[in-house]
Order: structure tokens, then sequence, then C-alpha cells
């Protein structure tokens, strides 16, 4: 009934991995009859190099044990794991068959204690070996997450020093002397603990013995340990529960009687330590290569990490342009290469530059989307289309920004084109656009003027032409009327009649007019 | 070995089974 700690850091301590060592030995166990307070007792220490291919936490008769609340026998668990030495491991309830505390197996997270505040030990996927308190959240760290875990009770020695005091108080002691916590500590009993040394090797320890009876307590066996160079321990289950295998047969005296007196057996417990032989951690190496002697060979030219779960495609890193796969670097959109540092050359766009442009009539193609983009000035489908008035660039897409919206060059958007009155828009309001005096010509254009100047001089030239004839026929029509009172090339003869100086009768009756039709 | 089953009578148990306090 301790208190749950679900988040922060709690005491712990951490010891990184020791290098690997190719030529390391299988694990090296020591049978020992010493004495305690002048008593015989008799036990293994059992230490095994590089403990993150060579310890495991077994669930009681292979995975899936705790969840079915199983008990089995440490021989049995032990053997069907291969282990070569085994004891048992952590605390359960014994009419159920409930595996307490935390529990993680080979990397499978069995069972979480929930923050509850004993004394822990565990393997980090790194190798970094933990012992103490935990909290719920640091069971639960995804980032270097546990590979193997399990919970006892008291933390025998934290970095060298006996830690039992400490431990009674932070591990939901009575407070009372003569508590069954207090009683736990101080009897005799066999006993189990795990830990590691100095060197980052991993340390089993057992004794035979029988509550009140034979073995030891808990300080005798932090101090045995203390001896025997062990830096972090915890205490497992002991008692009737305290059981050492050995290549799979057990190797130790249980306490339990069997069902007949005589006898003593060995108690169906839950969970298992076990030290086999160098495993990859995971066994398959995450299917990305093969374990060879406890270490991983990794497949294919781009995984590696000691369980081959990590991409590498070589310092470049895919130069940002791209994602390392099992099979290399994966480009984006607009990038290819082996290293995706080479842009897509023209007429390619797409992932890996795998597609093959469709733009037409000088368009310009997206490396990425493949998009095609008009030149300047032309728009549509395939490009043939002119920008319509207002418009210019590529596509068409940006507005002209002339004056009183009057039209752009359609390539360069320069407006070629001025706002202007005429003098009849003066009058009229009418608004036209007139060509800039300093504007160049187009290529192609020859004409000096405008329209309406043309037009202007076409109908000035028609005015005088017109007033030029008229004066021409004015002049023709004038002169025939000269030339018929000149008679000029013709005359009549009238042949004169004598007339002894008398007016004819006519000629007497006509007054006034003296002309004479004769006289000319 | 082929022993059976044990009595489970070396009992060591760091908590009194007469606790009855729930988790705090």
């Amino acid at each position: 009934d301790c208190t749950r700690v679900r988040a922060g850091s709690r005491e712990h301590e951490r010891w990184p991995p020791s290098p690997s060592n190719p030529g390391a030995r299988g694990p090296n166990v020591r049978i020992f009859v010493s004495h305690f307070a002048d008593r015989a007792v008799a036990g293994h220490l059992t230490r095994a190099a590089e403990p993150l291919r060579t310890f495991s936490v077994l669930e009681p008769g292979g995975p899936g044990g705790c969840a079915s609340r199983r008990r089995a026998t440490v021989e049995e668990t032990a053997r069907a794991a291969g282990c070569s030495v085994a004891q048992n491991g952590g605390f359960f309830r014994m009419d159920t068959g409930e595996c307490l505390g935390n529990v993680v197996s080979d990397g499978r997270r069995v069972s979480s204690a929930g923050g509850l505040q004993n004394a822990q030990f565990g393997i980090r996927r790194d190798g970094t070996l933990v012992t103490g308190y935990l909290s719920e959240e640091e069971v639960l760290d995804t980032e270097n997450p546990f590979v193997q875990l399990l919970s006892g009770v008291v933390w025998l020695i934290r970095n060298g020093s006996i830690y039992i005091n400490e431990s009674q108080a932070a591990e939901c002691d009575e407070t009372q002397e003569t508590g069954s916590f207090s009683k736990f500590v101080n009897v005799m009993s066999a006993r189990t603990a795990v830990g590691h040394d100095r060197e980052g090797q991993l340390v089993l320890f057992h004794v035979d013995g029988q509550t009140e009876q034979r073995g030891i307590n808990l300080w005798e066996m932090a101090e045995f340990l203390l001896k025997q160079n062990v830096v972090n321990a915890i205490n497992l289950d002991g008692g009737g529960s305290a059981t050492f295998v050995l290549n799979g047969t057990l190797a130790s005296y249980p306490s339990d009687h069997c069902q007949d007196n005589m006898w003593r057996c060995p108690r169906h417990v839950s969970t298992v330590v076990c030290v086999h032989e160098p495993r990859c951690q995971p066994s398959d190496c995450n299917g990305h290569g093969t374990c060879v002697e406890g270490r991983c060979q990794c497949t294919g030219r781009f995984w590696r990490g000691a369980a081959c779960s990590e991409l590498d495609c070589g310092p470049a890193n895919c130069s940002q342009h791209g994602l390392c796969t099992e099979t290399g670097c994966r480009c984006e959109a607009g990038w290819t290469g082996s290293n995706c540092s080479e842009a897509c050359t023209s007429g390619f766009f797409g992932e890996d530059c795998a597609k093959k442009c469709q733009c037409h009539n000088g368009a310009t193609c997206d490396p990425v989307r493949g998009t095609c983009a008009c030149p300047p000035g032309f728009t549509g489908d395939i490009c043939m289309q002119e920008c319509p008035l207002g418009w210019y660039g590529p596509d068409c897409q940006s507005p002209c920004k002339c004056e009183h919206q009057c039209p752009c060059d359609p390539q360069t958007g320069n407006c070629s084109l001025a706002w202007s009155r005429t003098l009849n828009s003066i009058l009229s309001r009418v608004k036209q656009c007139l060509p800039l005096p300093e504007d160049t010509l187009r290529a192609g254009e020859l004409s000096l003027f405008t329209r309406t100047t043309w037009l202007a001089i076409t109908l000035a030239l028609v005015f005088l032409l017109v007033i030029s004839m008229v004066a021409n026929v004015s002049l023709f029509l004038g002169s025939r009327a000269a030339r018929s009172r000149h008679l000029d090339g013709a005359y009549v003869y009238h042949p004169l009649q004598e007339m002894n100086g008398e007016l004819l009768a006519a000629e007497k009756e006509q007054p006034g007019d003296t002309c004479n039709p004769f006289k000319d | 070995l082929g022993s059976g089953a044990s009595r489970d009578d070396d009992l060591l148990l760091p908590y009194s089974r007469t606790r009855a306090r729930s988790a705090r």
C-alpha cells in the first residue's frame, strides 16, 4: 500500500553499458559456504558480462505467463528458455499467481506497477543498467525503453553503500520495529538478489535457508555483496521461492516441503531471472539482420545499429531533399541522384524526376508538380492564346498596372500606352489610350504616325484636291467665255450697202442704242 | 525431479496480509 508516483523522476542509479568484449566467455558461477554470525550458509554468486545480450526476465512458463497468472518452477521456465543459470525473480500473489510490480521481458512490457515505489532493476535498450525507484513515467519511457525490468523489495546497495534504512522508509515501512516489514528485513531466510558490479557485469546472488531457521538477513546479504564489488543491487523473493537452477537442473535446496513432508520441493513461482548465451535484442534484429553470436549482422546497405533498427544513407543524409529508406534515398519531388543532390533536368519532374513533362510551345515545366507555365504573353492549355487586354507575364497571371486601365505589353508589362484626351474629349469626355512618345517601336511596325494622324492627313489632302478641282474648273469655264468674246480666229463677212448717208427705216425706229451690229 | 507441487509453507512476505489500507 505504498504511494504511487505517476510522473517525474525518482531516486535511482544509472550505470552506462560497458564496451563490448567479443572475447567474453559465458557466465561465471561461484559456489560458497560462508559463515554469517557463526552460521554456515551455502549459496551461489553468478557474474555475466554484457547483460544487455545475456540477461533476460522471463514470464512463468514462457511469454504470456503473467497474463495467465501462471506459476511454474524455475526449472520449467529456465529449461524452455535455454538458460544456463536461472533464479526465481519478482514477487507474486500466492493465491492468484498474479505477477506483482513492473515486468518487462525481452522488450515486451508485461506488467506495470503504476508507479508503486518498490526497488526496481532493469536494462534499457542502450544497455544502461538501472537500479532504484522509478515513477510510472520513467518505466514507460519510449525514447530509451526498458528491455528487461523486474521489481523487488528493498534496495540493498546504492552506488557502493548499504541503502536498507532508506529503503524501509521509501517502501512503506509500518514504522514499527516489530512490524512485518521490519521482520522481513531482519529475519534469516533463503535469499536472492540481482545487481551489477563496477565492470558492468550482471550479478545474481542466492543462498539457501529457511525462514527463522537458516540463511541470512538483508543486512548480511548486503555486506556480502559489498565485499564482492557489487555497486547496486536489490532484494528479490526469498523463503520458499528462492531457487537456483544450473543448465536447466535444480542446484539449490528449496525450503518448501513437498506434499510428503519428508522431502523438499521447488516452489512454483512467477518471473525468473535468466542468464543465457549472448542473444540479439530483439532476437530477430528487427527483421533487418541475422543474429550471429549475439550480434546483429544487418542486411542491406542502409540498416545499422545494434538491433539493425536505424537507417543510414551516409553523411549527406539525402541532402535534406529526400527520405532515407532501406533501399537508399527516396528523393522528394524535384530532386534525384543517390544523395538527392541533383535537381530535375528540363523535361522531367516528380519524385526522383521519374515523370516526363507534357508541356508545349515553350511552356516551363514545374519540376515538383509538372504543371506547365506558359511563356510571357501567352496562356491556355497549349500556350497558344495571347494574353487578354489588361494582363501580362507567364500564363498571363499578372494584371497590368497602367493608369486608367490602359493595356500594357503582354510580355513585359510595360505601359506602352498612356491615357490621353483628344480635343473632342474635352467636350464629349471621350478618353482613349494613346501611344507614349518615348515608346520604342515594336518589331514589324513601319508607320510613323497613328491612325488618327493618317486620317487627318488624308482629309487635308482630299480637301486640297477638291479646292484644286474647283479652281481648275472655274478657270476652265472663264477662259472659254473670253475666247468667245474676242472672235479669236473666226470672222463674218458682211458686204457693205450703199446708203447715201441715209439710215434704213428699221434703224430709225430704235432710239438710244447706237450700237451698230456691223461695227464690232 | 518429479517431486510434485510444494506446500508453499516457507513464506517470507514483506507486508502483512492483514494490512487493509488501500493504495494511496
